[in-house]
């Protein structure tokens, strides 16, 4: 089982590496259980392990792994805002 | 492969070095061997694109303009770019993709991280070939094989013939089209020919060199955080952040101040989670510390812990304690058997009685010796058992580690030089067997 602390450091990464959205301080918006769910899919998906959608030892060994500090989705927030104005 | 939308608008680009790998840290990369591995890194690119890299002086003194297009440097932790290394581990490096800003193209190499141009700790040649990829307006890849897959991937191999993955080539390839039929382009003659192996390793002539790197510890101990590793009358000490504080060791009696003159071995350290004292054993007797202090009425028998062995046996010497984070009790070592304590509510009390079934085999921790130096919780609650020059990483409230292959206490924790390359060692607890890695 996952602490809470190994949890929230996991959405530290996720958000981190655009996985998710970055906390927004106006808003205090929570992340959604599925939310997070699903960015750990992608995050899986993108580094080529098994896509379980639950933070397991395959994906705390991922992100612990050395890496580059850009994200790896980049514009995650703005396609989000771009597809709110059209709709 | 994926693109950032950003791209050079020319194919004439300058680039410089401001700033080398601290020698203390990367101490196998000389600068003319980092200017070596940046030109090979820009080569590799336009191999395969129509771009053409100029090298120009760097600028020491971190002129803004000064510089050309890529300006590369080796910086750590806050480094005035918005971006902040986080020591040793985690974040190697990063890139601005291209643009108009002022610092676009630059790319920043962690200066905490052990940078190598061999197969042991961060290959530079492949993380610059990355860092590089992003300069020119690439973005991570999911693609395997792909050189801009976002984790470090170890070294390539012959810096001199490397060649990038199709999906690199199609990506560069997008952005600044395909160079003559996408043949490598004429060999540079100013290219300077890179050493086959890693440059030897400077000599030391420091003894306490020898003594820190070649392991066999007493007593290693995760104190507040900092990593202490005793050895003789000395202790180095590594901090949170990864780094050492000096190297050279401190004296024991000068730091630890209660302990009887003359003390030149410690046999095992640990904090007490319930009051962060400091237990120290020694021989048949133990301490307890309150912060560097010894406090009053110690030595007190080691008896007064209760391990006895199968036979009725007392225990007259500890080799190893620590409290292993996953459940927050304390295990003591000594002689291939351990004993668990739960010391949550007993304090300072004297009389301690280990939990019941202990003790137990030593064995049952799978692949680590039987005898080891001393064991310690160190990062997400994971145990780390020490032995002679050797470490090896049981994840968080497991038995078994997923690779039984050791790591090396000196490279990763004292700021030791890898050794040289020798066939694959033994299994330590059978040292008839070998055992293969990949490509053996």
């Amino acid at each position: 089982p996952v602490v809470p602390d190994q949890y929230s450091r996991a959405v530290d990464w996720l958000s981190r590496y655009g996985y998710l959205p970055p906390p927004d301080p106006r808003t205090s918006k929570l992340q959604t259980k599925e939310g997070i769910e699903e960015a750990i899919r992608v995050m899986q998906r993108f580094g080529g392990i098994q896509e379980t959608g639950v933070i397991d030892s395959e994906t705390v060994k991922l992100m612990s792994t050395p890496r580059c500090s850009l994200p790896d989705i980049v514009g995650r927030m703005d396609l989000r805002r771009r597809r709110r104005r059209k709709r | 492969y994926a693109l950032s939308g950003l791209r050079w608008h020319k194919t004439d680009l300058t680039w410089s070095i401001h700033s080398y790998p601290s020698p203390s840290i990367s101490p196998s990369l000389s600068k003319d061997l980092v200017n070596s591995i940046m030109r090979y890194g820009f080569k590799a690119w336009s191999d395969v694109a129509p771009l053409k890299f100029h090298q120009l002086p760097g600028d020491s003194s971190g002129g803004a303009t000064a510089g050309g297009d890529i300006r590369v440097s080796f910086a750590s932790l806050l480094h005035d770019d918005g971006y902040p290394f986080d020591g040793r581990g985690g974040t190697l490096a990063h890139a601005f993709f291209p643009g108009r800003d002022e610092v676009a193209g630059d790319t920043h190499f962690d200066d905490h991280e052990i940078w190598s141009y061999g197969v042991i700790k961060n290959n530079l040649f492949t993380v610059a070939v990355h860092e590089f990829g992003h300069a020119l307006g690439l973005s991570h890849s999911s693609s395997d094989p792909s050189i801009m897959r976002p984790y470090y991937q170890g070294p390539v191999g012959d810096v001199s013939t490397f060649k990038l993955p199709m999906d690199d080539r199609l990506a560069i390839q997008q952005l600044y089209g395909v160079k003559d039929a996408d043949r490598p382009g004429v060999v540079d003659p100013n290219l300077p020919r890179l050493p086959s192996r890693p440059p030897p390793k400077p000599t030391h002539s420091d003894p306490s060199f020898h003594e820190r790197c070649q392991g066999g510890f007493d007593a290693i101990a995760n104190i507040r955080g900092e990593v202490f590793f005793f050895k003789g009358s000395q202790f180095w000490r590594t901090q949170r952040d990864g780094s050492l504080v000096s190297l050279n060791p401190a004296q024991i009696k000068n730091f630890w101040r209660g302990l009887p003159p003359g003390t030149n071995k410690i046999d095992a350290v640990y904090e007490r989670k319930s009051d962060s004292k400091i237990i120290f054993f020694i021989g048949s007797e133990y301490w307890v510390f309150k912060d560097t202090e010894a406090m009053a009425g110690y030595p007190r028998p080691l008896s007064e812990w209760g391990m006895r062995r199968k036979n009725g046996q007392l225990v007259d010497r500890v080799d190893a304690a620590f409290i292993w984070a996953h459940n927050g009790k304390t295990y003591l070592f000594s002689g291939g058997e351990y004993w668990r304590f739960d010391e949550s509510r007993k304090g300072d009390q004297a009389t301690r009685q280990p939990d019941l079934d202990y003790p137990r085999k030593n064995k049952l921790w799978e692949g680590i010796p039987l005898h080891m130096d001393d064991v310690i919780s160190w990062g997400e609650g994971d145990a780390y058992f020490f032995k002679d020059n050797s470490y090896w990483v049981f994840m968080k409230g497991r038995l078994t580690q997923d690779a039984v292959t050791p790591k090396s206490i000196g490279e990763d924790w004292l700021r030791c030089p890898a050794p040289p390359s020798t066939s694959t060692a033994a299994s330590p607890r059978f040292p008839q067997e070998c055992r293969c890695d990949l490509k053996g």
